[in-house]
């Protein structure tokens, strides 16, 4: 039975995506069955593993209910990784979905036929709190919270614990927040120490002990469609992701 | 009679309320009356100048058609720099704008009232091409797009650059690109460069001479509810935002 992990923070640009790539390759790696399902309509997380988003065959044709999510599915050039590819037509999905009955339970109801298959599902968010987003946390058993130590991350994390309370209160009540993860960490910066030490005391039992520092082989990985770990085994990036994949397996042991 | 632009770019994280902060308060500095628009639920324009988002006065009331701009306008730390502060609420407009009238063109309407008293009015968007985002492309003269030289920024161009388009031919046929910002600029990066160096090359006329220089005090500025330049008026970000006052007014004269 996968365990199902929606990766989401509404604050722009704090390594959701790096993070989905990344740890879902870590596991992969480590001979773990994983589906990856990319819900923003950028595709950052279709083109990141090298795959050419596609009108046809995209999850947004599951979202309404013209595909099932066995027809999307694809393999990618990690081993044991498959992905749920999206596309620019997810737009669409934002506009459409508010008229639907159960809109919120879409991709819930879409993920019950594959579960079996895989032992890690993770769910790409995009940068909002939106009809997607919301059908990303009401079919999630868990959710992985992405934050940069700055400002403005700082004050969007009691917005997100409050709208994962209200999603659990509304569509499911099994949601709960699997971690705060400290991403794209600079140890020159002042303010980065002293927002890190904001966030342990204010959420202490949320944070990840494994943090995601700065490294450029990470920015670069995506431009060639692969996941740091295939691009470059031996730097600390990849290093960090297997450190946070062991960590991962200790809080969500396999089912 | 107000000149407005939209500062937007659906990838998250790429300087979009930076810049918006920061060049309004150069403009401002330099005796320009300037008005900010907080068009992002997350509000950090608003708290990034200092000022605590109000469930009364905010920029949902007007948009839900409760307030006036006027009843919501408040000055800031900055002389000649007013803002019109946004709050969580605005989440709700997301969902109940689909179902108003002419729900593209409020905040057009809204603007009417107030171009009058100022000479720039900048509106920051959130991380999407939503019904908000919308409706600033549609109030809006011009566009400027902040992107940081990485793989995703640059897959969205396109897209952005296409959205522009529909919103032209539907909504506001005056809409042009006012330019492309690189912005968070890390010159180690060989990346950088090379995306930089394809950015120029495929949207050449827009790229504006001025770079925005990754910049620690750009950070920590925001934390302090100010713009860099009343922060730290010597620094080297400083420089760069006062350098993108004098290319923006050269490109948009006063009207
Ligand atoms: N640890 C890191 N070191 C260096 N660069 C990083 C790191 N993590 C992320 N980045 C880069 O920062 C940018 C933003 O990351 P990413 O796209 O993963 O964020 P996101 O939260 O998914 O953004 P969005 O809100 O648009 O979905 C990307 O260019 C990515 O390559
Ligand atoms: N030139 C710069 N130097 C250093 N840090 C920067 C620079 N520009 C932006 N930042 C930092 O990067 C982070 C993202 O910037 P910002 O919040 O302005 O992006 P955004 O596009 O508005 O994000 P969102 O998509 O969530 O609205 C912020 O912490 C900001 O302080
Ligand atoms: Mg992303
Ligand atoms: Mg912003």
């Amino acid at each position: 039975m996968g365990h199902i992990t929606a990766i989401a923070n509404q604050k722009g640009g704090v390594g959701k995506t790096t993070t989905a790539i990344n740890l879902s390759a870590a596991l992969a790696i480590l001979e773990y069955r994983v589906l990856l399902i990319d819900l923003d309509p950028q595709a950052n997380a279709t083109s990141g593993l090298g795959i050419t988003p596609s009108s046809e065959a995209n999850i947004y044709r599951c979202i309404s209910g013209q595909k099932q999510l066995t027809d999307i599915l694809c393999s990618t050039n990690t081993p044991n990784l498959d992905l749920a590819p999206s596309h620019i037509d997810l737009v669409g999905a934002e506009i459409e979905l508010p008229d639907v009955e159960e809109r919120e339970y879409r991709l819930a109801r879409l993920l019950e036929d594959v579960r079996e298959r895989y032992d890690y599902i993770f769910i790409d968010c995009s940068p909002s709190l939106g009809i997607l987003t919301v059908n990303a946390l009401t079919a999630a058993d868990r959710v992985l919270i992405p934050i940069q130590c700055e400002i403005f991350a700082l004050e969007g994390l009691s917005k997100l614990f409050h709208t994962i309370e209200i999603i659990r209160n509304a569509y499911n009540p099994h949601l709960e927040v699997d971690g705060v993860l400290l991403s794209m960490y600079d140890k020159r910066l002042r303010l980065a120490k002293m927002i890190s030490e904001k966030i342990r005391s204010g959420v202490k039992e949320y944070v990840y002990e494994t943090v995601i520092y700065r490294n450029s082989k990470i920015t670069e990985a995506p431009s060639l469609g692969q996941p740091v770990l295939m691009y470059d085994a031996a730097c600390r990036g990849s290093d960090n992701f297997l450190q946070l994949a062991g960590e991962f397996l200790r809080r969500n042991p396999v089912k």
